[in-house]
């Protein structure tokens, strides 16, 4: 359970200050496939990231899984990420001196019930690529080996900003399908934000935001 | 007018050589809108790479506007794109220690005749962001002033690599409008690779690629 109560996130840059959220409330349940959806800059990148604690808040609580990581320190909160959390990243932060299997293996290192690296490499369908490095590879098949070292490592919540944005409509299905099935097989909460509105037709909860505010939930029940 | 005649470009590494492109050939004609769709590591940016004198061929030529680029020496390529070229990267590619205004003026200092910056700003929707950093933005608005950088620069041929996979529908369109009238209004040359398949609706001449190879280019004849 991801209980999210009254943050804000203001950023202060010079003159400007950005309310990136404003009164963010929100109950997420074990299990549940949430999308995010919304304008460029409205807020989904910064709501992920305060959500799993890879960014402070302003003002506000957040639970997750019953522990309170607005409290917890730098040192608790990676911990925490470690233990517990999953990420695709909207920029895909590979490791660029590690190649394709070395990137994923990272993933799986971190987890104590992981997912096999050659499984992964199929389903992604980058068997033949697997010992190039990041700069060898297009730029979506970068996002494919970010999204399979975030499987592999098999976490209990994972968050997704734009994972299919730079691929084609084939492989971004097939990225879909593969997390569809982690939900459904594994109970794996997945949070994914995205401009590809196909994603919501698989989703529990979509969660419409604009600037920095959740102004409607649509709630599907798929379960 | 561009002439693409036999080009190869095979990748070595290690034991695995990859045939990124297979003997394309390809003519796009002054003032034409060109879109290249295919699935993900199908060639699309390396192809595009090629066409703009960014990275060499194995075998093959490429003619730009008279100009054989295949033929130039690093130094020339370098004055050639500076002259001529407008690019959008897949990765932004923004420098990180320059404002949003600067990095759009970055363009508009390398044209004869350039676009005026808040002019720019107000199309892309970021006049507030204006001194803000790169790494205070958001993944669509980092895209948005590589947009606008490369559009203040007004070149000839414009080479945009995925300018709207970061962007939301609505913010999509917005830019595609921008490209469509700077193609109608100052015959400017667009190559634009997508996965958005509404590009094509727009374009003259939509180029499908697979495995390396152009398997089929439909003409639009807009013109
Ligand atoms: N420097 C390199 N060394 C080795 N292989 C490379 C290199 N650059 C690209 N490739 C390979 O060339 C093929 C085509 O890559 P390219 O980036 O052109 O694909 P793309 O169509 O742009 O894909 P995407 O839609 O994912 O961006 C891929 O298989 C990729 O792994
Ligand atoms: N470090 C920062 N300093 C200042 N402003 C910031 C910072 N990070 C984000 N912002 C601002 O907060 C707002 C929300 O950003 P966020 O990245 O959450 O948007 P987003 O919904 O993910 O957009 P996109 O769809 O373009 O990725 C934007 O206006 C952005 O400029
Ligand atoms: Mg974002
Ligand atoms: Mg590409």
């Amino acid at each position: 359970m991801i209980k999210i109560k009254n943050v804000r996130k203001i950023y202060q840059t010079g003159v400007v200050e950005t309310h990136a959220l404003r009164d963010v409330s929100l109950e997420i349940k074990d299990g549940e496939f949430v999308v995010v959806l919304g304008p460029s800059g409205s807020g989904k990148s910064t709501f992920l990231n305060v959500v799993s604690g890879l960014d402070s808040v302003t003002s506000g609580h957040i639970i997750v899984d019953d522990e309170v990581i607005t409290d917890m320190s730098d040192k608790e909160l990676t911990n925490f990420r470690r233990r517990k959390l999953g990420f695709i990243f909207q920029s895909y932060n590979l490791l660029s001196n590690l190649t394709v299997y070395e990137n994923i293996e990272v993933g799986k290192n971190l987890s104590h019930n992981p997912i096999e690296i050659d499984e992964l490499l199929e389903k992604i369908g980058m068997t033949i690529e697997k010992d190039k490095y990041p700069y060898q590879l297009s730029g979506g098949q970068q996002q494919r080996v970010s999204i399979a070292r975030a499987l592999a490592k098999n976490p209990s919540i994972l968050f997704c900003d734009e994972p299919t944005g730079a691929l084609d409509e084939t492989t971004g299905k097939q990225v879909l399908e593969v997390l569809q099935r982690l939900n459904k097989e594994l109970n794996t909460t997945i949070v994914i934000v995205t401009h590809n509105i196909a994603i919501k037709d698989i989703a529990d909860k979509v969660i419409h935001m604009k600037s920095g505010e959740i102004y409607e939930i649509e709630d599907n029940q798929q379960k």
